[in-house]
């Protein structure tokens, strides 16, 4: 087998920053699992869904390039939502 | 608008603020004058009074700093994390961080600090984030030039000190909403294939592929623009965008301001100088004729000829049927003008010179 397929590096980037971004803006707690392996349910899909809300972004629950875009913007440090 | 959680706010109305340490970035008077004027946003419209002392604990103190700076929220490096400020309260309650891997300037070139400070100072005084794209409490950077309250942030911060005394408080810009049935428009256009509509320093753009009005700066897509426009049209053969303001236009092919421009109106039009501005401009791909709309009057230009056709001013009343007086903004669909009149909006058949239909100037909105 030529073995698993790779995640590309960018994308392996995005979900660190995914992550990052969720734990420092929208209290996601940092249980250290990622975001690929999450079911539908879980706390990330949720807070992702909560960071789009905000932004005004179609509320999908992945990170869609749309998401992505906000995300990489520079910003205040301050939590989007109440700690 | 978003009060911070549990709604800490100052109980006294006299605040004072020190700048612990400067960044090297800028001048310590530019710095000063930053954070004086981001104070100022905000006493301008409350009974809030700010004074700068020069020692010992102030309420709120500010400083640039690096990384972890031990206060449980450490800086990113360069981008990012900007700066951050904490709510209002004893100790640390109120201070403003910057973070000094940034680039700091008093201009266009990221990151003014002047804009972030005003922001921070928001948080300091009990604000929370906004929604709200246009306000200044809105947690991504924008700097589109000025840096002013949106009638959000005004309404947030004096939902929790009251208003001002001062009676001439400054007019505050609301961020337009798609579905206000009092939205009027200052310029729209077709762009390859899809509509964008200017009002005030922003756009606003159907996309088909969400179900909410795309709203943002002007200034994203086109930084060099003015902040707010008069006239536009689209020179589709040629994937151009031409924008108007007073006696200057610009022209673009997508994201890029072509070399040259801004240009004036006389020069490459033909207008005579009575004309200040233009109102609205719309062009007709098959013929290449474009309608210059000024007041009561219009214009026909030739697109290929490159010049004014003869005969032209003549009176839009008489040629285009029940379209009476001042044209706010035109776009042409779908072999149909699309002439926008305050918050009306009249589908107009060119070919057969009449109305079709009344609609709100919101009507593509789906509201």
């Amino acid at each position: 087998s030529h073995g698993f397929p790779a995640a590309s590096k960018t994308q392996e980037q995005d979900v660190e920053m995914v992550q990052k971004y969720l734990e420092n803006y929208y209290n996601l707690k940092n249980d250290g699992d990622q975001i690929e392996r999450q079911k539908k349910s879980s706390p990330v899909v949720e807070k992702l869904k909560q960071m789009q809300e905000f932004f005004g972004l179609k509320i999908t629950g992945k990170p869609d390039a749309e998401t992505l875009n906000v995300m990489k913007q520079p910003r205040c440090g301050v939590p989007d939502m109440a700690q | 608008f978003v009060l911070t959680d549990g709604n800490p706010r100052w109980e006294k109305t006299h605040l004072t603020y020190r700048i612990e340490n400067y960044t090297p970035d800028l001048p310590q008077a530019d710095v000063d004058s930053a954070i004086e004027k981001a104070f100022q946003l905000w006493s301008d419209v409350t009974p809030l009074k700010f004074t700068k002392v020069f020692e010992d604990q102030a309420d709120i103190m500010i400083s640039f700093v690096w990384g972890d700076h031990r206060d449980n929220s450490p800086f990113d490096g360069p981008g990012g994390n900007l700066a951050h400020a904490f709510q209002p309260g004893p100790g640390i309650g109120g201070d403003v961080h910057f973070d000094e891997d940034e680039g700091w300037t008093n201009n266009l070139r990221n990151y003014n600090l002047y804009r972030v400070a005003a922001h921070e100072l928001g948080h300091s005084l009990g604000l929370s984030h906004s929604t709200d794209i246009g306000a200044l409490m809105y947690p991504n950077y924008f700097f589109t030039g000025d840096v002013q309250l949106s009638q959000d942030d005004v309404n947030g911060i004096q939902a929790i000190y009251g208003p001002s005394s001062n009676p001439n408080k400054p007019i505050a810009p609301q961020t337009p909403q798609a579905c206000d049935s009092k939205l009027t428009f200052d310029a729209i256009t077709t762009i390859r294939g899809e509509v964008m509509f200017f009002k005030d320093k922003f756009y606003m753009r159907i996309n088909p592929f969400y179900p909410e009005v795309e709203l943002n700066f002007i200034s994203v897509f086109w930084p060099h623009l003015p902040n707010t426009l008069e006239a536009a049209y689209e020179v589709a053969n040629r994937d151009e965008i031409r924008f108007f303001k007073g006696s200057k236009y610009w022209a673009a092919r997508g994201q890029n301001v072509l070399r040259g421009y801004p240009k004036d109106i006389y020069t490459s039009f033909g207008f005579p100088k009575t004309v200040k501005n233009i109102d609205a401009a719309v062009s007709e791909e098959d013929t290449g004729k474009t309608y210059f709309f000024v007041a009561n009057k219009y214009w026909r230009y030739d697109e290929y000829k490159r010049s004014m056709d003869a005969g032209y001013p003549k009176i839009i009343a008489h040629d285009f049927p029940g379209i009476g007086h001042k044209v706010d903004a035109v776009f042409k669909k779908d072999g149909f003008f699309y002439f926008f009149q305050g918050t009306r909006q009249y589908k107009y058949d060119p070919k057969n010179r009449r109305i079709l239909t009344l609609l709100k100037a919101n009507s593509w909105f789906n509201c």
